[in-house]
């Protein structure tokens, strides 16, 4: 239920960010975000990076999920 | 070790990153 929930949480954040729906998303998308996040490029581009496990330049949903599942759980450890 | 470094403080700014996400919560269909 609570994966679930998470799961849920993650591709909503994913269509956030990636607005065009191209179904992954790149460094200036997560930069896009700069104008609605109090967050600045450079914190955006640790978040990026953080995020690009592979390191191809691209998140891809999986990526983004699991680096999502690993916030929402330490959040969730009670 | 820079590697080493970034994978500390990722957590913490994913979390910063993600709570801001949540906090936003546009609510557009």
């Amino acid at each position: 239920q609570t994966e679930l929930a998470m799961l849920r949480k993650a591709q909503e954040f994913f269509r956030t960010c990636d607005t065009e729906g191209k179904g992954f998303i790149a460094r200036r998308d997560m930069q896009r975000l700069h104008k609605e996040l109090p967050l600045s490029l450079e914190e955006l581009e640790d978040v990026f990076d953080a995020l690009d496990a592979d390191g191809n330049g691209f998140l891809s949903p999986e990526e983004f999920t699991t680096g999502f599942s690993r916030f929402f759980f330490s959040q969730n450890k009670s | 070790d820079p590697n080493m470094k970034a994978g500390a403080t990722s957590e913490g700014v994913l979390a910063n990153f993600f709570n801001s996400l949540l906090s936003k919560k546009t609510g557009s269909p």
